[in-house]
């Protein structure tokens, strides 16, 4: 079995995800 | 405008049509590569040689043992009402016939429903199933489970109408599974023109008879490797983001669409970010799995030997269901990751390729999707795909460059973007 599997990301509002996504186009 | 800059490049730049060319000189050169093959072993190293050309990073072979199935000479003759040569091909880990081959009479069903009901009829004879194709995965249950389903009744063989909605008289192989519990008897595919000819016949009750054929060998697993290339991340190496296709495919056609064209827009997307010059935060990792058509074995062993890192993994990402006209793509996670990739999507508007759809998937990723790492497949447009898939006609006359073009960008931008954010992508 795998090991527990991190919670990933997630500390930062989706508002500042989409900022920074944006920033590639 | 890195985005801009992936589209231009792949589009309309120097890197356009760069993929479906790799892949023509590869499929030319190698042909088909199914497990246990020296044409495969020739694919790993050819590809392990092209890889360190591009100046990839940490190129390295994942050693894998796969199934070695050898499908030999096979042949289907009936003998009444008529001579005829019925079209067949074996299918993958099934057993082979005596030299003089199996002479049966045939009894036809359109269902497991309706063997069941006519299970009294069945020993003794080859079955043939004659079972309307619905979609792959309700229909390829035939394919697996069709020789078990016949032999619990006695059968000496079984013949199963090909998994395609649609023939010009051409069979399509792929693997079936034997049960251990039930005699393995031999067992191939036919064509949907001949099922249904043998289907008309027994409606009339017409009575059929066949000898067939089949020189199919299992022999010891073989050596095999994933071949594994990178770009290291700038600032956060150690996590990944798993993009892949696999290199393997049956022994008929080029396996240029299985899957040599998925694996081709992942080699690309590498090549592309290096051109750009552009180095991602994380470990953009390219994976080409050999022994998928058998079930995914190498991307079983990867993910026993990787699962220690799943907490690393941001992203996998599989291109396993053509490189037709993209829509965009497929993803499983949750629903903020679900947002994120949406807004990724967004930045291939000038494409016009912003769809993100529910249930990104495929064989080789889905051991890490079960254990909740995000997943993305291609969307392309595949309702042509099942017509060549396992056949002969799976070759680079299916593939088309500028629909290509328009899988890299998407494939790249994806595992480009994802790669370089701030933080992984969120998990449920």
């Amino acid at each position: 079995k795998p090991m527990q599997v991190h919670s990933g990301g997630g500390e930062r509002s989706l508002e500042d995800i989409s900022m920074e996504i944006a920033g590639y186009s | 405008g890195v985005v801009k800059d992936i589209i231009n490049l792949t589009v309309y730049g120097k890197a356009q049509n760069r993929s479906y060319n790799r892949l023509a000189l590869f499929t030319d050169t190698i042909g088909n590569r199914v497990s246990g093959s020296e044409n495969l072993n020739k694919a790993i190293k050819y590809m392990y040689n092209a890889l360190q050309s591009d100046k990839l990073e940490n190129v390295n072979l994942e050693p894998v043992k796969v199934p070695h199935w050898v499908r030999g000479e096979e042949s289907a003759m009936m003998l009444e009402p008529r001579n005829y040569s019925v079209v067949i091909l074996g299918l993958g880990s099934s057993i082979g016939t005596p030299p003089e081959g199996i002479t049966a009479e045939v009894l036809v069903v359109a269902s497991f429903d309706e063997l069941e009901k006519r299970a009294a009829e069945a020993k003794g004879k080859i079955v043939v199933y004659n079972q309307a194709f619905v979609n792959y995965g309700e229909t390829v249950q035939y394919r697996s489970f069709g020789a078990v389903r016949a032999a619990k009744h006695g059968a000496v063989a079984s013949l199963i109408r090909s998994i395609t909605p649609f023939s010009i008289s051409s069979p399509h192989t792929g693997w079936q599974d034997y049960s251990s519990d039930v005699p393995k008897i031999p067992t191939a595919c036919i064509t949907v023109e001949d099922a249904e000819m043998m289907a008309r016949m027994a409606s009339r009750g017409t009575k059929i008879v066949i000898n067939l054929k089949m020189g199919a060998k299992t022999y010891p697993d073989a050596d095999s490797f994933n071949t594994v290339a990178e770009i290291t991340g700038s600032k956060f190496p150690e996590q990944v983001v798993l993009i892949s296709g696999h290199l393997d495919s049956w022994d008929v056609g080029q396996g240029a669409m299985d899957d040599g064209a998925g694996a081709f827009i992942s080699w690309e997307a590498l090549s592309l970010i290096k051109d750009l010059g552009l180095r991602p935060k994380r470990t953009l990792r390219l994976v080409l799995w050999t022994g998928e058509e058998q079930g995914g074995v190498g991307a079983s062993q990867y993910y026993q030997l990787h699962k220690v890192n799943i907490s690393k993994y941001s992203l996998v990402m599989e291109s396993d269901i053509g490189t037709f006209a993209p829509f965009g793509i497929r993803f499983t996670g949750g629903d903020k990751a679900h947002a994120v990739m949406k807004a990724v999507m967004q930045l291939l508007k000038p494409i016009n390729v912003t769809s993100v759809d529910p249930y990104g998937e495929g064989t080789d990723i889905s051991y890490w999707l079960q254990a909740g790492v995000p997943g993305v497949s291609l969307n392309d447009d595949i309702s042509k795909y099942f017509w060549f898939h396992h056949s002969n006609g799976d070759t680079m006359s299916v593939q088309d460059p500028v629909q290509m073009n328009l899988c890299a960008a998407v494939w790249t931008t994806v595992s480009y973007i994802v790669a370089d954010m701030e933080e992984m992508l969120p998990r449920n």
